[in-house]
């Protein structure tokens, strides 16, 4: 049985907002440790990784592991029915074919209820552990979200190019052509704003912007993104929680 | 002219 209790349904609803655009049928995978979830978006080009541990949440059990086989869009119309700050618990049989949401007000005394059907979902599961890594970026995700909405405008392809000193993002398109270069930096009195570059090689890859446009969703989650690049490789990009991460990986354009 | 690459081409699927 699952029983997991948020404190705030906000934390759910914000998880689920990061990702409920470029996939849509999710299998969420409880254990004791929390839930994780892995699921490929149509066009096999993104995928997204969940892990939710036990910390995140007020109360956590779960005996035996369970699979609640979910449609996002489904389960965000049901979402939108509780308040933020209200308690969410999720609750499931061994076997469900449904998840119950509870919606708790602590201060008025409404609860509310809700039934969630489930589905059996058939996805391809990918081995992604073990990659290494060229380099790995931490910045501010809203200033990585800001570069990829401000360069979105000029085309439909952002080039990343990563040097000892500077990150270098860059757009070419029909009007023109801009940069943004971010330069590493340490800042004591908030070290949420500070952009760290761990550099092994040199790395220049290209992505499309649009997938790019999904990922930056998740920047609500976390004051910083981690960007981990390899030559000729999916791109790692990584929201942490309080307990666990939202990743996004990403494969690279490449010249024919 | 750049291409998009699948990810099925790096990962095994488990």
């Amino acid at each position: 049985m699952l029983e997991g209790k948020f404190e705030e349904a906000s934390l759910f609803k914000r998880i689920i907002d990061s990702f409920k655009d470029c996939v849509q049928l999710v299998n969420f995978n409880c254990n004791e440790h929390g839930i994780a979830a892995q699921a490929v978006d149509d066009s096999r080009v993104l995928l997204v990784s969940l892990s939710i541990g036990t910390e995140s949440f007020q109360e956590f059990r779960c005996d035996r592991g369970v699979t609640l086989g979910v449609d996002l869009s489904s389960l965000s119309k049901i979402l939108r029915c509780g308040n933020n700050n209200d308690n969410l618990t999720l609750i499931a049989d061994d076997t469900p074919d449904s998840v119950l949401l509870l919606f708790e007000d602590t201060k008025k005394d409404r609860i509310s209820e809700y039934s969630l059907k489930l589905m059996d979902i058939d996805a391809d599961f990918l081995d992604i552990e073990g990659m290494e890594y060229d380099t790995v970026i931490t910045m501010p995700s809203a200033e990585f979200a800001k570069v990829v909405r401000d360069l979105n405008q000029l085309s439909d392809s952002l080039n990343i190019l990563v040097t000892k000193d500077t990150v270098k993002f860059v757009a070419e398109g029909d009007i023109g052509s801009g940069s943004v270069i971010v330069k590493p930096h340490t800042d004591m009195d908030k070290p949420q704003e500070s952009v760290k570059v761990e550099l092994d090689k040199p790395v220049d890859l290209t992505f499309g912007s649009k997938y790019l446009l999904d990922i930056i969703k998740g920047a609500g989650l976390s004051d910083q993104i981690t960007i981990k690049l390899s030559a000729e490789t999916p791109a790692l990009f990584e929201f942490s929680l309080q307990s666990g991460y939202l990743q996004f990986f990403l494969a690279p354009k490449f010249n024919e | 002219n750049k291409d998009q690459s699948k990810l099925l081409q790096y990962y095994v699927k488990v």
